[in-house]
């Protein structure tokens, strides 16, 4: 069973008993406190077969065949390890996915670094994995991310600011680009959601941020490429593996951008290190 | 000699064709990604050659690519070695490191010599299906490192406990 808890002098970030997921995170120097639960699931890349339009999703177009995700898994195995300078939950949700919680004693924010592939796709579905944290933070519809790594732009379900849209793409059409952060907010909290690398991302559902992570397709979405978005290598023939890292800060909105910012800039710039052996002359 | 040049050639192809969008064929990738990796190697020996004046040290710098799935020949087979932190930032950063090691205990100490805390940690398995037989470590050492505004520092790390002898491995 995984632990209840861990903390620093900063966060405190429960998980549930039962199923090994997140349940709650906490900024324990402003005293707030959000439900959040986070899984994995995958989208069925739509193959273009379709009544409503022959799109098939592909390099330049996210076109899932359906709204609704499938799960991964419901539950993960999990593994802890508690030291004086970093505690981690280890998530293990399938072969193709896994997860390490990790909170370092002097950080105000809470890593999550995910591991995702070779994605399976010897049943014949292309897979769009995406990463969701479902939260209590009364969205109404809004959240934000940022366009260019500067400037932070509010998006909203179904809405553009400059015509009338006719959503015909639930999920798609109410997805942005990441470059470095996104956040979702209501009067009381805010949690933003750093990355390392530009992503996709959305909030399909009111309280909760998705973010694409890997993508592994069967067609061509005939743009120009000429092949399926299917990547491979001589180590992995199977399938890419992707591992990339999340920070995630809790904070009351007038504050938050004074913790995103400094942490954005230390993901974007991080130091360089080299190594010598031996004796340092 | 080094140079960035090589690097800013790759990085302008790269971005003009939109190159880690997957809008284009796989071996075009392919050459994209053999671009980037020769414009890093040419700015591996510019740093180095950098870090050796402004420090006056002249020891050969090692660099390790792949530290997140915990693949370094050197911090996995060295009994001490030095890290070096360059921070491009303009103020003061605290950041954790996290090095493959073999041994089970390992002290640290900072640039003026004052011991570090630190911690090992065995490796995930997640990790071990990841590396795909690169690598051996078996565990990481963990600890946060201080670096000044736009310059560095230097931690030593050396071996205390090894409970099995660390594999050969060549550098």
């Amino acid at each position: 069973r995984p632990p209840t808890a861990i903390q620093n002098k900063f966060l405190r970030v429960t998980f549930d008993p039962d199923t090994g997921l997140l349940s709650s995170l906490s900024n324990l120097e402003t005293k707030q406190t959000i439900k959040l639960t986070q899984n994995f699931f995958w989208y069925n890349a739509s193959d273009g077969n379709n009544s409503r339009s022959n799109q098939p999703s592909g390099a330049y177009i996210f076109r899932p065949n359906s709204s609704t995700p499938f799960t991964i898994s419901k539950t993960a195995k999990t593994e802890t390890i508690q030291t004086s300078v970093v505690q981690e939950v280890r998530q293990w949700f399938a072969p193709w996915v896994s997860q390490v919680v990790r909170l370092y004693a002097d950080s105000r924010a809470l890593e999550l670094e995910w591991t995702v592939g070779p994605l399976p796709i010897d049943d014949d579905l292309g897979k769009e994995v995406i990463t969701r944290l479902d939260t209590s933070i009364k969205t109404s519809q809004y959240f934000y991310t940022d366009s260019n790594g500067r400037e932070v732009l509010q998006r909203r379900t179904d809405y553009r600011p400059t015509w009338h849209l006719k959503q015909s793409e639930p999920v798609a059409g109410n997805y942005y680009p990441i470059n470095s952060r996104a956040f979702i907010k209501d009067d009381e909290d805010q949690l933003t959601v750093v990355t390392d690398r530009s992503q996709g991302g959305g909030s399909i559902y009111n309280g909760s941020l998705e973010i694409m992570l890997h993508r592994r397709l069967l067609y061509d979405d005939v743009r120009g490429v000429g092949e399926p978005l299917n990547e491979s290598s001589d180590i992995y023939p199977d399938g890419l593996v992707v591992r990339g890292r999340l920070l995630l800060s809790l904070d009351r909105p007038p504050s938050a951008a004074d913790a995103h910012r400094p942490l954005a800039q230390e993901v974007v710039l991080q130091p360089l290190l080299t190594f010598t052996d031996g004796d340092l002359h | 000699e080094g140079d960035s040049q090589t690097m800013k050639k790759a990085m302008a192809v790269a971005q003009h064709h939109d190159a880690v969008s997957g809008t284009e064929k796989q071996h075009v990738a392919n050459d994209y990604a053999k671009r980037l990796a020769n414009g890093w190697q040419h700015c591996q020996v510019l740093v180095s050659n950098s870090l050796a004046a402004l420090s006056g040290s002249s020891a050969e710098r090692i660099y390790c690519d792949n530290l997140n799935i915990s693949v370094c020949p050197l911090t996995e087979s060295s009994k001490k070695f030095s890290v070096n932190v360059y921070n491009p930032l303009a103020r003061p950063v605290t950041w954790p490191v996290r090095l493959p090691v073999n041994g089970t205990a390992y002290a640290v100490s900072d640039a003026s010599g004052k011991s570090v805390d630190c911690q090992v940690v065995p490796v995930s398995t997640a990790t071990w299906a990841l590396r795909r037989n690169r690598g051996s470590a078996v565990r990481e050492l963990v600890f946060q490192v201080q670096a000044p505004p736009l310059g560095f520092t230097h931690y030593t790390v050396s071996l205390l406990q090894d409970e099995h002898p660390p594999p050969r491995v060549e550098h």
